[in-house]
């Protein structure tokens, strides 16, 4: 769909992607996690999209298999939510991904 | 107001009360934090009454200051949302509340 090439298509181009809601408290812990580690993510607001919100939540369920928020992206490759996230950042991981990605 | 009033004899008739919504991942840790110490809290879920959902957000908004969710009560006592909630157990005062407040 029109849609899903849109997502893999910013996904691509962008070494740090975050689907988010403005009013979540996990979203809002990804963000700080990453603005902590001095990295701009592009990221998209989904309850501010009107109806495409869903729709592209939808389509993200279908390339990821994960229907939450926040939905993280590094380089391309799907991360996780927000504990996933987290947990790599716990294991020293999560740098080595954003340096792989030229994230920072 | 008539729905201020349903809510102040909520939490004065319930030792803990736990204002939700069903697909948020802090009031989800609040209502785990409780299961574990054996607390079985009132759950509202503000996303699951309709148009009195945002309503009921609003008096709570009025009665405590605290428009977001989990909004905490314990012994008719506003204790705030999941960080101070978590707070407060870690410091050890969550369970001595409690046990004044006879939810266990
Ligand atoms: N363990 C996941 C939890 C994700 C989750 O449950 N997200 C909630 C919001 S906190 C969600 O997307 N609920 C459904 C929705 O908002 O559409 C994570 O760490 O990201
Ligand atoms: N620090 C607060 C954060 C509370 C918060 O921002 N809650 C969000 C959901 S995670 C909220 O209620 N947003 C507005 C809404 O859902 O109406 C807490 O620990 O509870
Ligand atoms: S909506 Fe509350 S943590 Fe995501």
């Amino acid at each position: 769909s029109r849609l899903e090439e849109t997502v893999k298509k910013t996904i691509g181009e962008n070494p740090v992607v975050v689907y988010s809601k403005t009013w979540c408290s996990y979203s809002a812990e990804v963000k700080s996690l990453f603005k902590r580690l001095d990295v701009q993510p592009l990221v998209i607001e989904l309850d501010q999209l009107g109806p495409q919100g869903p729709q592209l939540q939808k389509v993200l369920q279908r390339l990821t298999g994960q229907h939450t928020v926040p939905n993280v992206f590094i380089g391309g490759k799907h991360i996780g939510g927000c504990t996933d996230t987290v947990k790599l950042y716990r294991k020293g991981e999560l740098e080595s991904l954003l340096s792989a990605a030229s994230a920072r």
